[in-house]
């Protein structure tokens, strides 16, 4: 879930 | 969103922007490495396959597309509209020493063995040495128009505040991303040295040249 969260940076 | 994420988004913005004017008002591209800007192309377009495919908010896609669209605009003037002005004999850093081991890491070290992810992870660790042949370019040719560390000062910068953005995250999100924040790290180090003759040197008027 941590890494969906990166995905809404540039 | 944070201040560090959107001030460092921004800063990278200028980057981009700053280059892409360099290159058009004086219809040059003297000192500017092409192999570092194909790279981010690269970077780039593997980073942001999922532009179509998921929407995060109008502020992420718009910034995808306007960073595509600004890198591929960076190689055509550089490759195409400009060549003549390209100083192919001073950008000659072997970049197949960079991708090679960059996939073999994305391969070896990500978080999911899916197609997505491993391209995502191959465009953190592509981004974090993409500009290498630009830095090996000033350190051949011994200096760098004042224009040109401008935008390598806000490249380098824009980085080192996503480091500042991801101490944020941890701490008020529980948010923490190894693979993003080491190849941060590793990127804004390899910035130090520049920007340490850009402090010393551009911010006092005098022009970047390194002892040859």
């Amino acid at each position: 879930q941590g890494r969906t969260k990166l995905k809404d940076e540039l | 969103m944070n201040i560090f994420r959107l001030t460092g988004d921004l800063s990278h913005l200028a980057a981009i922007i700053i280059l892409l004017l360099k290159i058009w008002k004086t219809r040059s591209c003297a000192g500017i490495s092409g192999k570092s800007q194909i790279l981010f192309a690269l970077v780039f377009t593997t980073r942001y396959l999922d532009l179509f495919s998921s929407f995060i908010s109008l502020y992420n896609t718009v910034m995808k597309v306007i960073y595509i669209m600004c890198a591929y605009a960076t190689v055509y003037l550089i490759y195409g509209k400009f060549k003549a002005t390209y100083d192919g004999n001073h950008d000659t850093f072997r970049v197949e020493f960079l991708l090679i081991p960059v996939v073999l890491l994305a391969v070896l070290i990500n978080h999911a063995f899916a197609p997505m992810e491993i391209l995502w992870t191959f465009s953190i660790y592509l981004e974090s040495v993409a500009i290498l042949p630009q830095l090996f370019m000033i350190s051949k040719t011994g200096e760098a128009e004042t224009i040109t560390t401008h935008y390598l000062f806000f490249l380098g910068l824009y980085r080192t505040l996503y480091l500042f953005n991801w101490i944020w995250r941890f701490y008020f999100e529980g948010f923490f991303d190894l693979i993003a924040v080491v190849a941060g790290l590793v990127q804004t180090i390899l910035y130090c040295d520049f920007f340490y003759l850009y402090i010393t040197k551009v911010l006092k008027g005098k022009k970047l040249s390194l002892p040859a």
